[in-house]
């Protein structure tokens, strides 16, 4: 009857090279915040769509995070989200694509699943979708952040020159 | 990318990912993470998965689900199961990047084939385990 929780953060340059003791220790705390988030649902009996859902929650909240507000720009300069969640009991799930607006897309995500008869909407149909469920938004100011707006200038001058650095993390966010 | 897996105390599987996608992807341009059975999948006979990395190479490997798929028709275990898709089938065609898994039984893998991955861990005593690099 135990239960366990286990999760992935992609923040961001993790080159060994870059990372300094300050860095590493911010995306650590991060990382057990998250932890803390879904391990108060199970220790209560609760279950483990809720679990999954409120660390996610954490991690799309903090900006040096890639997802949510710390989401990494295209190549229009623009932010586009995605998400999904799957229930182990019965295989329902919900995703949504190119989104821009909720603070939460997991949350989007799940009302897909818990308030529709689909599995993945995109675009203004899940953002209307997020409205009705009275999700809060965030406006261009609270999704910048200036690391990953330097990242999209450096890969972009690095595609113009047909030079790839090789750094995955970079590109990931 | 984040994502997160659970097993709660009823032995149910739940998995969960988000992502603002890759810096300078195309614009209209779709990962693995809202294709089920690529970058997440939940099955509570197996194993649940959320998938971070080169979105292309889940996307084409099936990753998420052919890890529950390896579980169940082959009677791997999950870790056995985890090092195959991420060491094996997406390295084989140069995708970069990791996954988090937990299985039925309560184990969890977090295998990453690339330099490293902000990844954690918490069971019922509450320590919270991070990790970045190997």
């Amino acid at each position: 009857s135990s239960f366990t929780l286990a999760l992935h953060g992609g923040a961001g340059t993790i080159l060994r090279a870059t990372m300094t003791e300050a860095r590493e220790a911010e995306y650590r705390a991060g990382l057990a915040r998250a932890l803390h988030a879904g391990y108060a649902v199970l220790a209560a009996g609760g279950l483990a769509l809720d679990a999954v859902t409120a660390s996610v929650c954490v991690l799309e909240d903090e900006p040096l995070f890639n997802a949510g507000r710390g989401a990494v720009f295209n190549t229009a300069g623009t932010q586009e989200m995605e998400a999904s969640l799957m229930d182990g009991r019965d295989w329902r799930a919900g995703a949504v694509t190119m989104l821009f607006g909720p603070k939460n897309p997991i949350l989007v995500a799940r009302a897909v699943m818990e308030r529709t008869e689909h599995v993945c909407l995109s675009g203004d149909a899940a953002a209307r979708l997020a409205e009705e469920a009275g999700l809060p938004f965030g406006d261009t100011d609270y999704f910048f952040t200036q690391a990953r707006w330097d990242a999209l200038a450096e890969t972009l001058r690095l595609n113009a020159e047909g030079v790839d650095d090789g750094d995955e993390s970079r590109k990931h966010g | 990318t984040v994502g997160a897996v659970a097993r709660d105390a009823a032995g149910n599987l739940a998995a969960a990912t988000s992502t603002g996608g890759r810096t300078a992807k195309l614009a209209g341009r779709i990962g693995d993470t809202p294709i089920l059975g690529a970058g997440t999948f939940a099955d509570n006979a197996s194993c649940a998965v959320s998938c971070t990395g080169h979105g292309e190479s889940f996307m084409r490997r099936v990753t998420a689900h052919e890890l529950s798929a390896r579980m169940r028709h082959r009677g791997e275990d999950l870790r056995t199961a985890a090092d195959q898709v991420v060491m094996g089938d997406l390295a084989e065609i140069g995708g970069a990047g990791g996954l988090v898994a937990v299985g039925a039984d309560g184990s969890f893998a977090l295998p990453f084939n690339c330099e490293g991955m902000y990844r954690g861990h918490i069971g019922p005593d509450g320590m919270a385990w991070t990790g970045i690099y190997r």
